[in-house]
């Protein structure tokens, strides 16, 4: 089935 | 810090439009004005807005101070403001508390809150410039119904959007449903236009959970601007006056 992705894999930590 | 709204109304939708998503947040003031970002407890979304120093009549900021804020409680000192209270937002240099000032428009009535603040060591994304492959704006309440329609019928949607519209697409245990939106002007009324720019065709799948808590900013705008691209987060913006913007960003579903 499908995931859910995190925010944190597209947008890096500053 | 010493920021006054003419309007309370403002402040209170925001807070309420993102309480139920992010708890504990910095409000970080600075002489651009009063920003926020902070993702749900589960990585999935992040909120990002901007109240800008044009928003705010008048705005000082001396210097850059994050106010810690539980949102839970900010919200309960909110409920004695009412919507056309004008609200004065204040803060010392290193602050234990931020002052909240509600003066009724006809300033017989003057309330005073003061609210404690706390420590709240926030990670801060970098939300990249991206020049998104499809921006689909619509009227918020639409996207609202839309929401809140296809979640009785599934957990996901999937968003389409071609140059003939923007289609929202659910498969669920008793059926499926899809709604389409098409590229329209109303030349008498522009806050229902549904306006699609496009450079390539996206389809991605969000979970309806989500996007229906971003609706609880429907209040606040008239459209909403949805921008997406092929495996990046969608954005979910609602502008307000004077550049300022209340901003969702939701991760997308993975493949099968």
């Amino acid at each position: 089935g499908a995931g859910q992705g995190s925010i944190t894999s597209f947008f890096a930590k500053k | 810090l010493e920021a006054r709204l003419e309007a309370a109304d403002l402040f209170k939708k925001v807070v309420e439009a993102i309480k139920d998503l992010v708890q504990h947040c910095n409000f970080d003031c600075n002489d651009s004005g009063i920003a926020l970002q902070a993702m749900d407890n589960s990585h999935v979304a992040l909120v990002s807005m901007m109240l800008t120093a044009d928003t705010f009549t008048p705005f000082r900021c001396d210097r850059n101070i994050p106010l810690g804020i539980d949102l839970t409680s900010l919200t309960k000192v909110l409920r004695a403001a009412q919507s056309s209270d004008i609200l004065t937002i204040k803060s010392e240099d290193a602050p234990d508390v931020v002052n909240l000032v509600f003066e009724g428009k006809d300033q017989d009535r003057i309330s005073e809150y003061d609210l404690k603040l706390m420590d709240i060591d926030q990670e801060h994304l970098g939300i990249p410039d991206t020049e998104y492959a499809a921006t689909a704006s619509m009227p918020a309440a639409d996207f609202k119904r839309i929401c809140s329609d296809l979640l009785l019928i599934s957990e996901a949607v999937s968003i389409e959007c071609t140059k003939e519209g923007i289609t929202f697409k659910a498969e669920g245990d008793i059926g499926n449903g899809s709604v389409t939106l098409r590229q329209h002007s109303d030349l008498e009324n522009s806050d229902k236009n549904v306006d699609i720019s496009l450079t390539e065709p996206v389809a991605l799948s969000f979970s309806l959970k989500y996007l229906t808590g971003f609706c609880k900013a429907t209040g606040l705008s008239n459209q909403v601007r949805l921008c997406l691209s092929n495996d990046v987060p969608l954005m979910v913006e609602y502008a307000l006056a004077n550049n300022s913007y209340l901003r969702f960003y939701l991760a997308p579903k993975i493949g099968d």
